[in-house]
């Protein structure tokens, strides 16, 4: 049975750095 | 061709959001997907070296110009609020803080992927994930 990490679950989203 | 095995997910649409999928915590504690609550996702995030869980509000959905398949979900992510676009399937599911999962077509979600799911909407907040030491 595979086994997934927790983070795979959330997407990442990045802010784009604006300052 | 048609999938093997009888399996019928969409493209682009991760096997671990399927009913009974095991998923690992940060502290090695393994639970299905349907029983991650709010506290898993945080908790992890702190144990988490390089991980930090953001805010990510829902400020719009629409429909994708290219596909029906397809919706576009405006996010303000984080402090700063930066506006965040992404173009999922309509059955892709974000877990909504002291909520849990939700998406754009929740039947479709509960469909494929028998995962108990909400509608996602304007003004829900999402849990996303940014590089802690990101500056």
């Amino acid at each position: 049975v595979p086994v997934f990490p927790w983070h795979s679950l959330v997407p990442f989203l990045a802010p784009t750095q604006s300052d | 061709p048609p999938p093997p095995s009888g399996a019928a997910l969409p493209p682009s649409l991760p096997p671990y959001f399927v009913k009974g999928s095991i998923i690992q915590l940060a502290n090695g504690e393994l639970k299905r997907v349907e029983d991650l609550k709010t506290e898993d996702f945080i908790q992890s995030a702190e144990i988490s070296s390089d991980l930090k869980i953001d805010s990510s509000t829902v400020e719009r959905i629409e429909g994708s110009r290219t596909s029906p398949d397809f919706a576009v979900v405006q996010f303000s992510v984080g402090e700063h609020r930066s506006q965040v676009s992404v173009e999922v399937l309509v059955e892709y599911p974000f877990f909504v803080f002291g909520q849990g999962w939700s998406s754009c077509c929740p039947d479709r979600t509960t469909q494929l992927l028998e995962l108990p799911c909400t509608k996602l909407s304007v003004g829900d907040v999402c849990i996303s994930l940014t590089l802690k030491n990101l500056k």
